[in-house]
Parts: C-alpha cells; structure tokens; sequence
C-alpha cells in the first residue's frame, strides 16, 4: 500500500502552486464569490492576501513573469469587480480593504528591500521573491487600497448620515435643561427615544459596529484611526452645519446638550483607545459654537474672550451663532447688533475663508504605514471552505 | 537565487490602463 509520509510543516517553503487554467478558478473562489458574513468569517484575518502572495511567490519562483502579471492583473480587476457589486456593503468593502492592504505590505515585506526587512525573521527572508522587482505592481495595489478607502468612508458616511442631526442635536438627554419653549410650555424630556428617532446611543453603537468588523478584518491599527478620524470629521461638520441654518439649534441648552454629546464620543474614544488618533481635534469647530452658545455675549470683554476661544470658527461662523442665538427666556436678550459689530472688528484681520459650512465632501489623504506581519506563510493551511483544493502547498 | 543578480523589474500598467483592458476582454469574450 503506498504510505503518506505527511510532510513536516518546516518543509513547506511558503508557496502555493497552481496551473495556469487554475487561474479563473483561484480568483473566482477566493474574491468574486468569497462571502464575508459565510467562511470568511472564520478565517484568520488577511488570509485572502496571504493566499494571493503565495501563488504570487510561485509564479515568480518559476520565473513566469506573464503569470505573475496575469495573476496580479485578475485579482485586481476581481477586487474592483466585487466592490463594484457590493459596494454599498460595508462588510465587503471593509473585508477587501484590509486584505488589499495585506497583500501591499507582504509585497514589501518579502520585495528583497531592506528597508522593509529589519523585522523579518532568518526564514521569512528566506522567502523574498526570486526573480521580478514588483515595485511598480505595489503602486498599482496602493492605488487600488486608496480607492478601496474612500468607497469604506462613502459606505459608512451613508449609515452614518441619518442619524447625526437626529442624535447629536434633536434628540435630547440631560433632564431638566430643555427649558421653556417660547410659548411658555415647558418640553416634554424623554430619556427613551420615540420610534424612528437616532439618539447618540444610535451613533455610538453603530461606530462601535464599524469598529468591530474592521478589527475583525484585520485592518491595521493605523488605518482604523485614520478612519474614525475621518468618521468624527463628518459628524462634527454634519452636526455643526445644521446648526448654523436653524434658530431653534442656537440656545444655551443647546449648547449644554451638544457637550454632553461631544463628551460622550470622546469617552467612546477612550473605551477604543483612540485619544490619540486626531479624531477628537475634528470636533473642535463644534466644540466652539457649543461654547459660544453657553458663554456671555454682552460686553466688549466677552467678545475679547469669543474671539480668542472660537479659533476653530471662521467669522461667518461665528456671527451666524450670534444672531441665531435665541434666549430660552423673556428675561435674557438677544444678541445685540452693536456686540456682533464688535466682534466683526475685532476679527477683521483673520485671513480665512468666507465660507459658512464646512465641507462635509471632504476627506483626509490616506496614508499606509507599512506593517510587517509575523505570520510565517510555510505553516499557513488552506481551510476546504475555500473550495482551493487545486492549489498545492510546496 | 544568487544575491547578486539583481530582481527584473516588471512594468505595470496603471489602474485604469487594468480597468480598460478587463473591460475590452469582456466585450470580446462571447
């Protein structure tokens, strides 16, 4: 009877071997029918990527440079592919961002480079490709991860976007300072939300599900905050233009309400471990205006300290709130016309756009560190969810 | 691979370049 020696995992040398008639299968299998919520969920994260560079890494090995290039050329058109159908899916376009990422850092891991050698270990130098420099592929994936990108900050911006109004300034939370509407009445407070209503607690939970599913993933640390900063960004420009355009936004509850919100993101960015990421910085213009709802706005010393606070703001901001604010009651005065002169002379000299809103289209350059993995690809096993039975492990 | 010899570069075409010649594969293709 023939005898199955199985072969020691120090043998493997980190390469997946596949025919060439292979190749449609392999793209098929592993992107264009590969569901993240279905076996990708229990796959060690970047597998996809991982799988991808070691058949990549036996092309080379054989010297074929038109496989290397058909390969890399069909896992890129079946990526973009994917995200072209399932584009709204946040799960897919996150699952596939991080995986691009994967595949970008492996190929500079193990490009033979020194600059991206210093953590490898003696066996995964061993394991640097053989024949071809792919230094201009790389720019092509790097492009790719940056359009990958801004189709995750669209997707999420999408889910996001119902509930920022709703959730940092309609809905509130703190007992008691509602005030009195102008007829006199005072408001009904509610701490439960009425049906179909965002609360912050909406928000909060969906952040904490983006940022679940992009650990889960495997996206590197540094991309997530570059994320979440660039989520905060949209919710305080969001949150910040809506109050800028309604009179029934500018009150000194307001105000107290819209901290209290701010307060609670910044808490949720502790519980993450996100303090340091830039995301808190991007509600600075909010920030102010909630400030300059609460503070006096009488003598020519509190627009001295409205002009030194509100540095985030432009000027037409800033007067926006002014004469916007509305008093919660019969015994506290409008701003007055002189004050708002006031501060319009003091701030002549700001070099600064006229510009009211804030650019909610805008979006921060991303960038890539590159982050090594410590995987060692000869002890990587195919699941057989992955329907790869064709690919054999040299 | 001995370490003197140096790696072939390979050209890559841009994305769109990739994009264009993924679409004009698929109009050929039946």
């Amino acid at each position: 009877h023939p005898v199955n020696i199985p072969r020691r995992e120090k043998d493997f040398q980190g390469m997946l071997e596949y025919k060439k008639e292979d190749e449609l299968k392999l793209v098929k299998n592993l992107i264009l029918e590969l569901k993240p919520r279905g076996v990708a969920v229990n796959l060690i994260p970047g597998l996809p990527a991982y799988i991808l560079f070691m058949c990549l890494r036996h092309a080379d090995y054989v010297n074929d440079d038109q496989k290397v290039r058909t390969l890399l050329t069909s896992s890129i058109n079946s990526i973009k592919k994917i995200l072209k159908k399932r584009g709204d899916d946040f799960e897919t376009v996150s699952f596939w961002l991080a995986n691009t990422c994967r595949f970008l850092h492996c190929l500079k891991q193990y490009s033979g480079d020194e600059a991206f050698m210093k953590h490898n270990t003696p066996k995964q130098n061993e394991h640097t490709l053989s024949n071809f420099d792919l230094a201009e592929y790389r720019q092509v994936i790097s492009d790719l991860a940056i359009q990958i990108y801004q189709q995750l900050i669209k997707c999420m911006e999408n889910i996001l976007q119902p509930m920022i109004v709703s959730g940092m300034l309609e809905h509130e939370t703190i007992q008691g300072v509602s005030g009195v509407k102008p007829t006199g009445l005072r408001k009904r407070t509610s701490s439960i939300a009425d049906e179909g209503t965002y609360t912050l607690d909406s928000i909060l939970r969906q952040l904490s599900a983006f940022h679940s599913t992009m650990c889960q993933h495997g996206t590197d640390p540094e991309l997530i905050k570059q994320v979440v900063k660039q989520q905060f960004y949209i919710i305080g420009a969001v949150t910040l233009n809506n109050l800028l355009l309604r009179k029934d936004m500018c009150s000194w509850s307001k105000g107290m309400q819209i901290r209290y919100n701010v307060s609670q993101l910044e808490e949720w960015l502790r519980d993450k471990g996100l303090m340091t990421c830039g995301a808190k910085e991007t509600l600075e213009p909010l920030i102010q205006a909630a400030q300059l709802l609460q503070v006096k706005k009488k003598t020519d010393e509190d627009a001295e300290a409205i002009c030194s606070m509100c540095q985030a703001l432009t000027t037409a901001q800033i007067v926006k709130v002014l004469n916007l604010y509305t008093p919660v009651n019969e015994f506290e005065e409008r701003v007055s016309v002189a004050f708002i002169r006031t501060i319009q002379t003091r701030l002549r000299d700001r070099c600064e756009s006229p510009q009211l809103l804030m650019d909610t289209k805008m979006i921060y350059p991303v960038t890539f560190p590159f982050s090594p993995s410590s995987l060692a690809l000869e002890t990587i096993q195919i699941p057989s969810s992955l329907n790869l039975g064709f690919l054999t492990r040299v | 691979r001995p370490p003197s010899r140096p790696r072939i570069l390979l050209k890559a075409p841009t994305l769109a370049e990739m994009e264009e010649m993924n679409i004009s594969e698929e109009e050929e293709s039946p």
